[in-house]
């Protein structure tokens, strides 16, 4: 089982330090292994202070069975360094930058491994428009192998759709798709009906 | 593969049957607040095995039974079917579609059924394996949720990884 | 202790009810104590089933010493029911309307006893255009009692501005305050200088 | 009485002393996401008291010192001042404005002021109350908290109201 694991999590990782690359221009990102003992507590990556390139934490590396059995069902741990800052936790990032990072991640294991279709329920509320664009260009890229469904108010967002659905709910509490648009390009044969079967 | 329909009856803001059908790519969910954009994503959810009510954002699983508005009486039983397509055989079933249906109702009868025949969570989770969809939902971002992946425990990002594998 | 709090509790339920009603016309709301052993609980507005107006929870009220004093110390439950929805547990209401509530409440315990000032960091990240509008009003409106300074994304905000502050960071990671826009209407005198003193 | 300027040195991402001064009225914060704007927010909440690390992002009250940028070092202190306008003499004491600061540094020193002269925490939530601002705070909405309100314990709510009684 581990070594499957271990395949899927080297990729998953090149992968997370590409998305960064591309998510945080500039910034610098990876997936570390940490020790069973360590991945029950938060993510807690260390401040590593000044403003050099945040060391290593590898320090000593045992090879031993001890050591690589501890790592082998321990956690991962998120690192994260927009560009000119210097690694700090990732608690203190802000808002927006904390989506781009938990997105990142959604999409290194998308990559890796692609679900048929994807849910994502305002997830670029805290963006601003530059990094919502990075998002929606990444998601437009993906969209040939994996299915994106999106509920949003953002209005780049409906314009990067496919097709777009109106929702509406009237004075009785029931919900109602009242339209579809089909986006310019569409052949027609995806009109879906929405009845009231 | 994709998602193709959603057929909702007695689920939450969707008291009479409802049928949402997307095509492949990306497709956006846009109306004002409170007409039912998260319930839709609640009703995939719950179809595919959620077991927890929190993630749901109700109290008990019967909270998701319609309970009524102006002129509207209350249900007593929830529906929500899922149907993948497979057209592509990329799940390991032969079949061109996978349907997969829960139900609850008041009086405490629940279940699921898969290609419309009754069966037991543990053969709707095996279907989805075979989909690449898994245990962990990962794929599943609900409204709020999405900065709880950075503040997750180390071992939580360990599982979405390993159901990758 | 429980006369002032008592009077301030009645102050603000009066004016969280007018609060719900302007920000979810049609709609109703109100706040009910509870006795203490109940109120360590997370808020569990009790379903009310049924497209009936929702059943005043008193039951029998027992006026006894006991019931009243464990009332007193107990905590406040808050119930909401927009228009034409019966009312329900707080926590099925939608990321808008509970962005609302919590607005409502704020600016209720606000009319009863105002602070000087009131920071909201992108507390109208939810909202669509016309409950951020509603939102928008009542900042307005209240502008003259308490001071507001409000971290936002949103065109909408930026326009409703008396004073707009412009934040950017270079590549040092370094925060700059960058610019200073006073509204059409400022008589000059109000402007702040941002001096790397 | 309103917030009439924030000192900032050492503080976050703002490692060389800055001034903001703002008048009465609606004063709005915009700029790109990791810009700083959450980071004045702190700096208030910080400034008049704060006790937990976690309600300004931090695992430690340290976190608050800026740790370094590029070609930027990392500074050994933070210090903010705030600075209420009293004016129209609201709040209880005869000064024309009231000046709270708060600093700590990497030895561990940390300490506040009022209008100068050096003090404890009580005297800083006493000088607060006088002010209307109280210990709760509840007039700081810090980003991401706002539904806290609605989800938060009965309990909780009640400290609200008795502050402002
Ligand atoms: N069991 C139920 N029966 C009837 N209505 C329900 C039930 N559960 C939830 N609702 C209604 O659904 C509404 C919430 O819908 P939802 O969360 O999908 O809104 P939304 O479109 O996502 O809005 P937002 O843009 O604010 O996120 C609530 O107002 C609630 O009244
Ligand atoms: N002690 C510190 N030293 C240096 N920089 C810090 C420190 N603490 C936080 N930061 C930096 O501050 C940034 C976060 O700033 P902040 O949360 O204020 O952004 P924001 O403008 O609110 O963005 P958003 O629009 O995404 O909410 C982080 O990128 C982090 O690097
Ligand atoms: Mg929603
Ligand atoms: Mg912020």
């Amino acid at each position: 089982i581990s070594e499957l694991f271990e395949r899927t999590f080297e990729a998953t990782s090149r992968n997370f330090e590409e998305m960064i690359s591309e998510l945080f221009p500039g910034g610098k990102g990876r997936l570390r292994r940490i020790e069973s003992d360590q991945s029950s507590k938060p993510s807690v990556s260390e401040a590593s202070a000044g403003e050099s390139d945040p060391e290593p934490e590898d320090g000593v590396r045992e090879d031993s069975d001890e050591e690589s059995a501890r790592v082998d069902d321990g956690g991962v741990e998120i690192e994260v360094t927009p560009a000119g800052k210097s690694m700090r936790r990732l608690s203190l990032l802000s808002g927006g930058e904390k989506s781009m990072v938990a997105l990142a991640f959604v999409f290194a294991v998308m990559i890796a491994r692609p679900c048929p279709f994807y849910v994502l329920d305002e997830v670029e509320a805290a963006l601003d428009d530059l990094n919502l664009d990075r998002f929606l260009r990444v998601v437009k890229r993906f969209a040939d192998r994996s299915q994106f469904l999106i509920v949003t108010h953002q209005k780049r967002t409906m314009d990067a759709a496919d097709a777009l659905y109106g929702v509406s709910m009237a004075e009785d509490g029931v919900t109602k798709v009242v339209s579809y648009r089909p986006s310019q390009g569409d052949t027609g044969d995806r009109v879906p009906e929405h009845d009231e079967a | 593969m994709h998602l193709r329909e959603i057929n909702m009856k007695g689920f939450k803001s969707f008291p009479d049957r409802t049928r949402l059908t997307f095509g492949p790519g990306v497709s956006v969910i846009v109306g004002p607040n409170g007409c039912g954009k998260s319930n839709i994503t609640d009703a995939i959810l719950w179809a595919l095995g959620e077991q927890s009510p929190g993630a749901i954002r109700g109290q008990s699983m019967q909270d998701v039974i319609f309970a009524g508005g102006k002129g509207q009486s209350r249900r007593s039983a929830a529906e929500v079917e899922v149907v993948i397509d497979n057209a592509d055989g990329q799940a390991g079933s032969e079949f061109s579609e996978i349907s997969i249906t829960r139900h609850i109702s008041r009086d405490g009868d629940a279940g699921y059924r898969l290609n419309g025949a009754r069966c037991r969570l543990a053969d709707v989770i095996e279907a989805l394996a075979d989909t690449g969809l898994g245990r962990e939902m990962h794929s599943v971002i609900s409204q709020g949720r999405v900065e709880a992946l950075v503040s997750s425990k180390p071992r939580d990002r360990r599982l979405l990884i390993e159901e990758a594998a």
